[in-house]
């Protein structure tokens, strides 16, 4: 009966499968991206008549939903396997939640690092590998990933971000049991790692190894078109 | 030869208002923005003769015309949008991502007769 009620049928049409129930719905004010923020606003603004509703002019690309996918990774170990002085963390981004029939258009990674003041490195190597499959503990860990990215990152006063065009790889990580996530890796250049944690490779464990580095955040800014809800070849109003 | 009232304006073909709170229906916990939604819808008479503001088609017009003619074989035109508008929501999905999505031809902004 659920299936077929009213209310269902209502957002089917309006391309949900369902009524959302996110986790953290009890929470008031969760984050909002401002760059959504923005772009609602001027959706509802003055010149909405003028804005195409199947374009994302902020991208550049064609599409109706935008979504701001959260990374599932977590933090892998205080130490990478195949980098002795450096951090991993391991970054997911669940692709399906995407409805088939959407055209993905853009999949932006984009890595933001919140310098700690007085604290921790001024300057980052980081590399970005897309894990191809799982690897066996003490395999070789270069056999199961490929390098996308290695760039070093100057931290600033004001967060730092680093944007990554994925929409080749994002669209393979819709297929079932294609997508292994990525690896992200942080090693700091102006500072030794002994000088940044509480302890040496040596320990078992790592204490707090993050607490010594920049809060990363990372987002995967989907954009994606629904055909039934954009029609194309319509004419604009003259 | 009968006299032929017209029809009073207030049945006449016209938008009418109709907003819908999300409150109301429950939707406060997964809809960020807006609040609600205005679904408006066109309802009224199209009578003859049809008048410019109702955006009638000249087939429209001929159509009202052979209603009024023979009103039990020949239904009037109807009353539909001609101009719609855009919306846009932001929400959370079920994996709590933050999603704006755009729609198009959304809000009843005005009536005709077609």
């Amino acid at each position: 009966e659920e299936a077929k009620s009213p209310e269902r049928l209502f957002l089917g049409s309006l391309g949900l499968s369902g009524r959302p129930r996110p986790a953290g719905s009890q929470q008031p004010g969760r984050h909002v991206p401002s760059a959504l923020w923005r772009m609602f606003r001027r959706s509802e603004g003055d010149h909405a008549e003028e804005s195409d509703p199947c374009t994302v002019s902020e991208y550049g690309v064609r599409g109706n939903i935008i979504r701001y996918v959260q990374d599932q990774g977590r933090l892998v170990s205080g130490w990478s396997s195949s980098c002795r002085a450096c951090l991993e963390k391991q970054l997911y981004f669940n692709m399906s939640v995407l409805q088939p029939v959407e055209l993905l258009s853009l999949a932006q990674l984009e890595i933001t690092f919140h310098w700690k003041l007085l604290q921790g490195p001024r300057a980052l190597s980081v590399s970005l590998y897309q894990v191809i499959r799982a690897t066996l503990r003490g395999a070789d860990p270069q056999a199961g990933r490929r390098l996308l990215l290695s760039q070093s990152v100057r931290l600033q006063h004001e967060p730092t971000s680093v944007a990554v065009d994925l929409t080749a790889l994002a669209e393979g990580w819709r297929k079932p049991g294609r997508n292994y996530g990525l690896l992200l890796e942080l090693l700091p250049l102006d500072a030794e790692p002994e000088e940044l944690l509480p302890f040496h490779p040596g320990n078992s464990l790592p204490l707090e190894p993050a607490s010594a580095l920049p809060l990363v955040q990372a987002s995967l800014v989907a954009v994606s078109l629904n055909p039934h809800q954009c029609r194309s070849g319509r004419r604009r109003r003259r | 030869s009968a006299v032929h009232l017209p029809v009073t304006p207030s049945n006449v073909c016209k938008a009418r208002r109709l907003y819908i709170d999300f409150k109301d229906v429950g939707w406060q916990d997964w809809i960020i923005a807006p609040q609600g939604y205005m679904a408006n819808y066109c309802h009224g008479e199209c009578p003859f003769p049809l008048s410019e503001s109702l955006n009638g088609t000249n087939h429209a017009i001929l159509q009202t015309l052979v209603h009024s003619l023979d009103p039990h074989g020949t239904p009037q035109p109807c009353c539909v949008p001609i101009h719609l508008s855009p919306i846009s929501m932001l929400y959370y999905d079920n994996n709590d991502n933050v999603v704006l999505r755009h729609y198009q031809d959304m809000v009843v902004d005005e009536c005709g007769c077609r």
